[in-house]
């Protein structure tokens, strides 16, 4: 219903707001209607303002902030509707340390009820996780798939983490 | 509804059996190029009834069959399940756990189970509608697709609001 | 041919006049994540004559030119110039070092240079032509273009060789 | 000409088929013509079978997969026809560590005699350059660039390097 419709959105779109400007601190972004007369047809057009700048399109964002900018939109979508798991493949690859830390903190805020699996090579991203799995080719062209649980050996031995 | 398990077997290269158990919390899934990260991804969204074989970096469903390699000869199947804990009954289906299956054959068409018993892909479709796992949801983030997610046209981005809804 | 130098002034992020030096051999570009490293990419490929407004990540020719930021007003013009040293003769111009200035006004169409000589795009395009940078060479390749290397069908591919020959 | 495109054509095959071996050590890559016989109207084809793995359809292939198959196909071209300079903005963003070993290997041979510029988040892509641009915002939304000369650094201290 349109009602359903334009209460999910207006709790997404300060949900995104508040995200990004985390994401970005200084920075702020706009959800907006493109036709809020016509619920059934409209679009959900963004904008989004690093900090310092100005309100740019969305094209012109470089790499790491496109990455940071689309990470809000799901981590404002996840508080709104949270759903069983998410399944997140390399979304850090364009993010320099500096974000992949505020990517981090985000990342443990909003997951802490859900089950969260990330594809990852980022070092810093690693940490945030209590069990990995490690998927490597003993036999080339055949996965296999080894779990770890981490947690055991950082609370023994806090130096070793 | 929770995630338990992830089980493999013959889909893309994971050519032995394989399960995946899940806890709460964060999961990190990690190794070498080429290993098979992204295929577990692609066997969550296949699962689930993902039906754009473009999407699994597929160009025909035979694509997610173990091909074989050089010392295996390709295999005729591939399976994946998938096992909720439905405690909250979330799931529309009057059990405490939940086993979504898929076989594809290379000669034929998918194959679709709930706890074992014969459903169709609208089936499974309909059991995950409105949970955050259907089609067009953000919950499951392909390798490459963060950047998509703002390419997307303003009238396609409303389908994230109404599966929300 | 050898790259020496790049100027830019009001192109993208580039408020104030910046000039880089080259040396032969390897040189890294690095920082922060929205810096201006791509932008840099974007200016290069501009001056040598780049028409797609898309794979400079624009809209519209304005957007190429510094849009302000908080404490400061927009510009009204961008300008980058490529310097090269031509003692080889690569470049068809009679002279040793050879700069390439092009130059965009909000409110009108660029502009090109050759050596300070107004000149039209259509100049630059041939004086690059069969030297590897001119249109479908792969000498540059911009942020997210390695992906698409693979997925161009085989008939556009067939172009590489082309600008090779 | 068409013999100038077949000759062309050969040697960058030759070159590509090498490349991709040695970044791939024990796999192998094949490119071909799809129609021989019309030269001024062929597509040219590639497929790569990574080492133990039979030729796969090159969509399969993994992120850091294609990333690694695109530059042997950039370096054959490089080695077949020269270009004054190379600009490649973070292509190393999708290789593990290993791949990124074997990346940076190939550009240390092919580029002995170009100008390569390489825009990077990747320490170990770093140590390939003898000098560096460092791009920063130190005034919000305005770059600023500062050079820095690596060579002298690394003759005088090696172990600083
Ligand atoms: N049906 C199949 N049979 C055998 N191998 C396959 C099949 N489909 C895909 N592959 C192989 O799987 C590999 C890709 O695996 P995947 O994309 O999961 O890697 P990844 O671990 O995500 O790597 P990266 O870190 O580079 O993203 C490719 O080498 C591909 O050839
Ligand atoms: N005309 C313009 N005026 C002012 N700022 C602009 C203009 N065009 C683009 N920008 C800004 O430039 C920034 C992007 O810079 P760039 O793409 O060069 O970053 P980068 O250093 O490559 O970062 P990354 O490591 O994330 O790829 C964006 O914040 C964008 O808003
Ligand atoms: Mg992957
Ligand atoms: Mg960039």
């Amino acid at each position: 219903s349109q009602a359903a419709f334009n209460e999910t959105f207006d709790a997404v779109r300060l949900a995104f707001e508040d995200v990004y400007s985390r994401l970005f601190p200084g920075g702020q972004a706009k959800m907006w209607q493109t036709d809020p007369t016509n619920l059934s047809e409209t679009g959900i057009e963004i904008s989004a303002q690093p900090p310092g700048k100005k309100m740019m399109p969305l094209a012109t964002l470089s790499g790491g902030e496109r990455a940071m900018t689309a990470s809000a939109l799901i981590f404002a979508l996840v508080t709104v509707k949270p759903s069983p798991f998410y399944l997140l493949d390399e979304v850090d690859a364009a993010m320099d340390d500096a974000n992949v830390e505020r990517f981090s903190d985000m990342v443990r805020e909003v997951a802490s009820g859900a089950q969260l699996l990330l594809v990852t090579h980022n070092k810093k991203t690693m940490e945030l996780a209590a069990r990995m799995y490690g998927v490597t080719m003993a036999e080339p062209g055949i996965s296999s798939v080894v779990a770890a649980d981490l947690t055991p050996i950082r609370e023994r031995e806090p130096a070793l983490a | 509804m929770k995630l338990k398990s992830l089980r493999l077997f013959g889909f893309k290269t994971f050519a032995e059996q394989t399960t995946l158990e899940f806890e709460p919390g964060i999961t990190g899934i990690v190794g070498p190029n080429g290993s098979g990260k992204s295929n577990l991804v692609d066997a969550i969204r296949w699962v689930l009834g993902e039906q754009s074989a473009k999407s699994l970096r597929a160009g025909k469903t035979e694509d997610i069959i173990f091909a074989g390699n050089e010392k295996r000869k390709p295999l005729g199947m591939a399976e994946v399940a998938l096992t909720f804990d439905n405690a909250d009954g979330a799931l529309k289906v009057d059990a405490t756990e939940v086993q979504i299956t898929r076989r594809a054959y290379r000669a034929g068409e998918s194959e679709f189970f709930i706890n074992r018993q014969h459903v169709r892909l609208r089936d499974i479709i309909d059991l995950f509608m409105g949970t955050g796992l259907g089609p067009g949801s953000y919950s499951i983030v392909s390798q490459g697709q963060i950047d998509a997610i703002l390419s997307s046209k303003p009238t396609e981005r409303r389908s994230l609001f109404e599966e929300t809804a």
